[in-house]
């Protein structure tokens, strides 16, 4: 699975998710990337977020909507990525990472997988990373 | 404000062979996305030319690095969204297209719906001139082996994945 999540020059934000799947899934099985909530979702008022992992457990909580419903109280798009998938293991021992930006441009991400190819750049500085943290930053 | 982009290329148990390809995947998307924010180009241009990037690369699991279902076939999921209208769009299970994301974004903007699926979805494909494209087109050498296992032991996806550790999409 893949995702961007971005927010202009003017306020808005945007998401986008896409997967090919699982090997040897049932045919017509689907996960939460095409699912709006789950795989992805933004609002200019909170920001936007976009996930990946184990599809099933990722719909049982919505992750991506439960991410935003935490900046909505009050948190930080990092404190959100972390306490959503933080959620999602203590509710269904759910395992995945998610993306975050928030609506002023603070970035946050988490992930409880071995591993998440990750990237960002704000203010010309790229930082990217894989294994629990990492976080290389150059400029851009 | 300061336009910023955050990429992800998936997050599961990513073998050796494939770590750098995946960082440097996803670095490329994000130089992508944000040559059209720093531009003054609009959040949703830069979403989508991200993945299409990553749906271009073949060592992400998604476009031309799919996955091959118990038949042997590839079936593909996307979803993009806008924060201003809450629009959104998205396709599952469609067939033989390169980018998913391009098509989701055609059902946010020429449709009323949401969602299309399966032989709805390439059909709208096809009124929308999509090129279709063939399936070894969009699976690897890697990712035809790793059926050919499950084929030849049987294994189920949640007792390879949970035996891992890392179920993941």
């Amino acid at each position: 699975t893949v995702g961007a999540v971005a927010v202009d020059c003017h306020g808005n934000v945007a998401c986008a998710t896409s997967t090919g799947g699982i090997t040897a899934k049932r045919v017509g099985r689907v996960g939460d990337s095409p699912i709006i909530g789950s795989g992805a979702y933004c609002d200019n008022n909170y920001g936007a977020a976009s996930a990946t992992g184990h599809g099933e457990n990722i719909m049982k909580v919505t992750l991506s909507r439960h991410v935003l419903y935490l900046i909505q109280q009050g948190l930080t798009p990092q404190a959100a990525a972390d306490k959503s998938i933080e959620y999602m293991f203590e509710r269904v021992k759910g395992t995945g990472g998610v993306i975050v930006v928030g609506n002023k441009g603070d970035i946050g991400y988490n992930f409880n997988t071995k591993r998440m190819a990750w990237a960002s750049l704000k203010c010309n500085t790229l930082k990217y990373g894989l294994n629990p943290g990492d976080e290389f930053v150059s400029d851009f | 404000l300061q336009p910023a982009i955050v990429i992800h290329g998936g997050a599961w148990a990513i073998p050796d062979n494939f770590a750098e390809a995946s960082k440097l995947g996803v670095q490329i998307a994000a130089k992508i996305g944000y040559k059209i924010l720093h531009s003054g180009g609009s959040a949703l241009d830069a979403v989508e030319a991200a993945v299409c990037s990553l749906e271009d690369d073949p060592v992400f699991d998604a476009g031309r690095g799919s996955t091959l279902n118990e038949i042997g076939e590839v079936e593909m999921d996307a979803v993009i969204m806008e924060g201003s209208e809450l629009r959104a769009g998205s396709v599952a299970a469609v067939q033989n297209i390169r980018n998913p994301v391009k098509l989701a974004r055609l059902v946010m903007e020429r449709t009323d719906h949401c969602v299309l699926v399966g032989k709805g979805a390439n059909m709208f494909a096809e009124e929308m001139g999509i090129e279709e494209v063939s399936v070894d087109s969009l699976v690897t050498d890697s990712a035809r082996h790793d059926w050919e296992h499950y084929k030849k032991f049987k294994v189920t996806v949640n007792e390879f994945f949970c035996s891992r550790g890392d179920p993941h999409d």
